[in-house]
């Protein structure tokens, strides 16, 4: 492929033919082109060092460098096109994979990734993050939300009322998100809506994370007495992502109601079929 | 009879910090999950009298718990069958409905009868042994509502076994 990308009306992804990572997004609706390339990466978590004797737990997210390492920089790539559906399925590694997914219609992409067991042969644990780079000058500021309700501004190193002496680099700027981030240049809006709640951060300007699993051989002695080790091969994890790319004025319409249908998702029941008819009497 | 209180229950012990988190331990997490499991059970029984007393059908109900991850013993062997999805949104939603089937052609209809554009998707697998084949078809649900698609695979164009009877079903 010279060219690799799916589309709709409102959506283009590109991606690069050589790496099979995403590598941009457009939004056709208001010509919004911004170069984006996601990648899975993983931290190994600390054992401690020479400031803290204090290991990455189930409490404690500590890794022990503030680079994550990449789960691979390319990714095998399948591509599936029909009326109803565009996909670009990614593997990275063995328990790493994705599949980025466009419908008819839809104004966001969706993430589908799949992670796990987490090997940690190494005796290593590790916490893998979805990361999206981007060229957006956000000026240190990301944005979390309280379940939807309330969205705050975070901005890194820093805390609006008391003056911060930072010393993790990485965990120290790591937040919760319960059902949505986003980045913003005051022009441009990547927001990423999560069907979980999960960590996140901005540790780079442009940059935006989400761990999305995490596997780890040390108890951090606070009181659980077990690292987060799931017994036998190890736990396999689903979830979704959705991207939206939009201007910063219309972004909140857009991502508010993308969230009350992640939410309020319909349900769907099967039955074979030539039931009997039913009423109260 | 349906109940819903044990998965009320099951929901508010899962209100602790640990389990939000996931900071328990392991033989915590799986009690955790054992309580989810066990309050979902009843709950199903009372969707499905709920689904026959607003359809006026009485249908033996399948909750596919593995749609995740493409498993859903129904429509991977059945022939036909009919998808009724429940929309809790208070406005008209369009959802793609993504199914695990065999391999094969499908016909769908909607709640007026009308003929449904449909794609089998053939997905990647590590495992060669599964089938790992999904309908999608695009449904339309009206607000705080369901409606109710069904389903017939067909071979050599032609429908592989009869429908399921129709009876007039409309959104609701």
């Amino acid at each position: 492929f010279n060219v690799l990308a799916i589309e709709n009306e409102h959506i283009r992804a590109t991606f690069n033919p050589k790496t099979g990572l995403l590598m941009e997004i457009e939004n056709l609706d208001k010509k919004l082109l911004l170069p984006v390339q996601q990648a899975f990466f993983s931290y190994f978590a600390s054992r401690g060092d020479r400031l803290s004797d204090q290991v990455s737990g189930a409490y404690i997210f500590r890794p022990n460098q503030s680079q994550p390492l990449p789960v691979r920089r390319w990714a095998q790539i399948r591509v599936v096109k029909t009326d109803l559906v565009q996909e670009v399925h990614q593997n990275f590694s063995a328990w790493c994979s994705q599949v980025v997914r466009l419908y008819p219609g839809q104004q966001h992409l969706e993430l589908e990734w799949t992670v796990g067991p987490i090997p940690v042969i190494d005796s290593w644990g590790k916490e893998v993050i979805s990361r999206f780079d981007t060229p957006l000058k956000t000026n240190e500021r990301f944005y979390t939300d309280s379940n939807g309700r309330e969205i705050l501004e975070r901005r890194r190193n820093y805390r609006p009322t008391w003056n911060l002496n930072q010393t993790e680099e990485v965990a120290g700027n790591y937040y919760p998100v319960n059902s949505r981030i986003y980045i913003t240049d005051g022009q441009v809006q990547l927001t990423v809506l999560t069907d979980r709640s999960q960590g996140g951060s901005s540790v780079r300007d442009g940059s935006l994370e989400l761990m999305v699993h995490r596997r780890l051989v040390n108890d951090d002695r606070r009181g659980i007495g077990e690292p987060l080790m799931e017994s036998g091969s190890g736990a396999l994890v689903r979830g979704r992502h959705l991207v939206l790319l939009d201007t910063f004025q219309a972004a909140a319409s857009g991502h508010r109601l993308l969230a009350e249908k992640v939410v309020l998702a319909p349900q769907v029941v099967l039955a074979p079929g030539g039931g009997v008819p039913y009423n109260l009497g | 009879s349906g109940d819903s209180a044990p998965l009320n229950e099951a929901m508010a012990v899962l209100q602790h910090h640990d389990a939000v988190t996931g900071t328990c331990k392991q033989h915590v997490a799986d009690d955790y999950a054992r309580q989810l499991a066990a309050g979902w059970e009843p709950c199903e029984v009372l969707l499905s009298n709920a689904l026959a007393r607003l359809s006026g059908s009485k249908e033996d109900f399948t909750f596919c718990r593995d749609l995740n991850i493409s498993r859903c013993q129904l429509s991977q062997t059945s022939s036909s069958f009919q998808v009724t999805i429940y929309n809790p949104l208070g406005r008209k939603v369009d959802w793609m409905v993504r199914l695990p089937v065999s391999k094969g052609v499908f016909l769908v209809r909607d709640p007026q009868g009308r003929t449904v554009d449909n794609n089998v998707v053939i997905l990647p697998s590590t495992d060669r042994q599964m089938d790992h084949s999904e309908l999608l078809f695009s449904a339309s649900v009206p607000a705080l509502g369901f409606s109710t698609y069904s389903v017939t695979k067909m071979t050599n164009g032609k429908l592989q076994t009869r429908a399921p009877r129709r009876r007039p079903k409309k959104s609701s």
